[in-house]
């Protein structure tokens, strides 16, 4: 299962 | 960092200079809804708190600080500046019904309940509507002036850019991002009819104009 992401968008 | 994303963000960054630069030459903010642009304000606040806490890269950085600068001025423009130009009884979208569901949906569908992350959703879901004071003024008056419509269509594109990204990076980077990408989506088609009359009459000279 993924890691949350990693909020590196704008 | 792909070129679907960084064309979206200079979509973005374009779209702001010619919201600017179309205020400035006018001098006037007609056609332009302040509360899509106070919505815009709040969009950025909220999400981009994270530059207290949160390190990614300088480019990032400084377009975090652009953003928020930048719909901080243009609020200054409108309502200070240029205020006279503005006309409220046109703008009259009742944004509870936006902040409203933001602030549920971000309450109920997030990653993590916790404070800055929360806020980060709510960014997410408000930004994906905040255009529609826009384009609801647009459909009341029924036409734009050209150069507001070049800022549309390059703010919708910037979301829209945004969906390839996704996909490459799902593909590049087995990164996913269901919150953003389902609200991309919809952001997205919320400027489907206006990329429609954009291209079919803008773009071949014409004056924007809705059927009547």
């Amino acid at each position: 299962h993924r890691p949350p992401p990693k909020h590196d968008e704008l | 960092m792909n070129l679907f994303r960084l064309l979206g963000d200079l979509s973005h960054l374009a779209s702001i200079f010619i919201l600017i630069h179309k205020i400035q030459t006018t001098r006037s903010c007609r056609g332009i809804s302040f509360q899509t642009q106070a919505l815009y304000v709040t969009v950025f606040v909220a999400r981009y708190i994270d530059l207290f806490f949160r390190w990614i890269s300088l480019y990032n950085f400084f377009m975090k600080i652009f953003f928020i600068a930048s719909s901080v001025y243009i609020l200054y423009l409108m309502k200070y500046r240029y205020r006279p130009t503005h006309d409220p009884s046109i703008d009259t979208f009742k944004v509870e019904y936006l902040v409203g569901p933001a602030v549920v949906l971000s309450l109920i569908f997030n990653y993590k309940f916790e404070f800055t992350e929360i806020l980060w959703t709510f960014s997410i879901y408000l930004e994906a509507v905040a255009i529609l004071p826009q384009l609801f003024m647009l459909q009341r008056t029924g036409e734009a002036e050209t150069i507001t419509t070049h800022y549309l269509a390059a703010l919708g594109a910037y979301r829209a850019l945004y969906i390839p990204n996704w996909i490459y990076r799902y593909f590049t980077e087995d990164v996913v991002d269901p919150i953003a990408i389902v609200a991309g989506l919809v952001q997205t088609g919320l400027y489907l009819d206006f990329f429609y009359v954009y291209f079919t009459k803008v773009l071949q000279g014409q004056k924007f104009e809705l059927p009547a």
